[in-house]
């Protein structure tokens, strides 16, 4: 679920 | 990175930079939304906090300041350097419309509690509706220059193109956030009537003006 928090989006 | 993904921030960096070439060259805000501006740049500050807790890519970060510095310059040109050509009667949208249930739901509606993931929210649900102080000074007026419906048309092309990265990576990766989803259809919905009369208007030469 971690890996959800990850923004590599702008 | 896919190249909807690529193209949709292309389109957003398009979109931010025709708006400030057109104050800028012209000296004048008028037909410009001073409040979308601040929501927008507000959408910046609260998302990209994570420059300091995380790096990404030299992309990522280098476009996530010169979106946070276009943003915050706009917003000084309209309010301060080019205020007195600011048409703030028309501006009249109430902004805590916006601000206050998006405020509510980024508490409700997250993916984490924390500060940071509320803030991040609360950019993405924001920024979904940013744009409406804007319409709604345009529909006031009836009519909009031309560049500023170029400026409309990337804007609302970049979350379009966003929704077609979203289903690509969904497809390919396995990848997709339900919040972004959402707040992005919801912001690609705001801008279809404008698409509409961008298309059969702006694009044929003609003026973008309202029936009254």
């Amino acid at each position: 679920d971690n890996e959800q928090l990850v923004k590599d989006e702008l | 990175m896919n190249i909807f993904r690529l193209a949709g921030d292309v389109s957003h960096l398009v979109a931010i930079i025709i708006l400030l070439l057109k104050i800028w060259k012209t000296r004048s805000c008028a037909g410009i939304s001073g409040k979308s501006q601040i929501l927008f740049a507000s959408v910046f500050v609260t998302r990209y906090l994570d420059l300091f807790t995380i790096f990404i890519s030299l992309y990522n970060s280098s476009m996530k300041i010169i979106y946070i510095s276009c943003s915050i310059a706009t917003v000084y040109l309209v309010y301060f350097k080019f205020k007195a050509t600011y048409d703030g009667n028309h501006d009249t949208f109430r902004v805590e419309f916006l601000v206050v249930p998006v405020g509510g739901l980024s508490f409700l509606v997250n993916h984490d509690f924390s500060p940071m993931e509320i803030l991040w929210t609360f950019s993405i649900y924001l920024e979904s509706v940013a744009i409406l102080p804007q319409l709604f000074m345009i529909s006031k007026t009836g009519e909009a220059e031309t560049i500023t419906t170029h400026y409309l048309f990337f804007l609302g092309l970049y979350r379009g193109l966003y929704l077609i990265n979203w289903i690509w990576r969904y497809y390919f990766e396995g990848f997709f956030d339900l919040i972004a989803i959402v707040a992005g259809l919801v912001q690609t919905v705001l801008y279809c009537d404008f698409f509409y009369l961008y298309v059969t208007k702006v694009l044929k030469g003609k003026k973008l003006s309202l029936p009254a």
